[in-house]
């Protein structure tokens, strides 16, 4: 028996609205801790991981682990049917579950719906506990907007760090261009950007990838980027009060 | 030139 309740069901739909373009099949973990979902794009070079602690759910459930696996354009076609206030139920009964049933329910009506699931044997892989050398915090509609700009100039962006702060960088064939950002310690939060760089990086990644995952920037108001030279980039929205969605980005490197 | 490698070459397979 598992059950999961949303206070905010807009919350999952952003969510959702933020792998989509980016996963097409995935496995839901569900266990007595709460929901996680781990899957790589379809080019393996990216790889999504949703964490969310049961203590962040107005109501929660789950009696045996559980794997559900489902089509996330299915899930999609299935959330377009609630408001973005609802509060949503996810609930299977059975230990082998082969649907998923969802309630969205509002002030003046409550709706019922049935998702199939499907068994995905898919990898898992194990991402290692990572002292990362530069860790970034900064407003993520200004990391958004970078890597929209930038991207128009180069299909990659560099991204280097030094104590000063951030830089982005590309250099096309129409031409080159860097922004740097600086670190300011304002009292607003949402506007802070710090830098706690131990060893600076100098990486490339492919900035396709940060603009198929920019619309997480709905879920936090600051994103934090963990980089390691010649490691994976780790992109994470902190999901107030219930946990984590994070994109890991294989690094480019010249051979 | 560069080379963009998989996810899977940092990470291993559970």
């Amino acid at each position: 028996m598992f059950e999961a309740k949303f206070e905010d069901g807009g919350l999952f739909k952003k969510i959702v609205e933020a792998i989509k373009e980016l996963v097409k099949n995935v496995n839901l973990e569900a266990n007595g801790t709460g929901i996680s979902l781990q899957a790589m794009d379809t080019s393996h070079v990216a790889l999504v991981a949703l964490q969310l602690n049961e203590k962040g759910f107005k109501k929660y459930r789950c009696e045996k682990s559980l794997t559900m696996g489902l089509s996330i354009e299915n899930l999609q076609k299935i959330l377009k049917c609630s408001g973005n206030d609802d509060q949503i139920t996810l609930r299977t009964q059975d230990e082998e579950p082969t649907t998923l049933s969802f309630t969205f329910e509002s002030k003046n009506r409550i709706s019922e719906f049935q998702l199939n699931l499907m068994s995905l044997d898919q990898e898992q892989l194990g991402v290692p506990d990572t002292e990362y050398s530069s860790v970034v915090r900064m407003p993520s509609n200004e990391f958004t907007k970078i890597c929209r700009e930038l991207g128009n100039i180069n299909e990659a962006i560099g991204i280097e760090t030094s104590k000063e702060g951030i830089k982005f960088y590309v250099k096309g064939d129409i031409g080159e261009g860097q922004v740097s950002v600086k670190i300011n310690d304002t009292e607003k939060p949402e506007e802070r950007v710090e830098c706690e760089v131990d060893e600076p990086v100098n990486l490339s990644f492919a900035v396709r990838y940060f603009n198929l995952f920019n619309k997480a920037s709905a879920l936090s108001s600051q994103v934090i980027l963990s980089m390691s030279q010649d490691q994976p980039l780790v992109i994470e929205y902190i999901i107030e009060e219930m946990g984590s969605l994070k994109l890991y980005l294989a690094p480019k490197i010249n051979d | 030139n560069t080379q963009q490698p998989t996810i899977n070459r940092f990470y291993d397979n559970q």
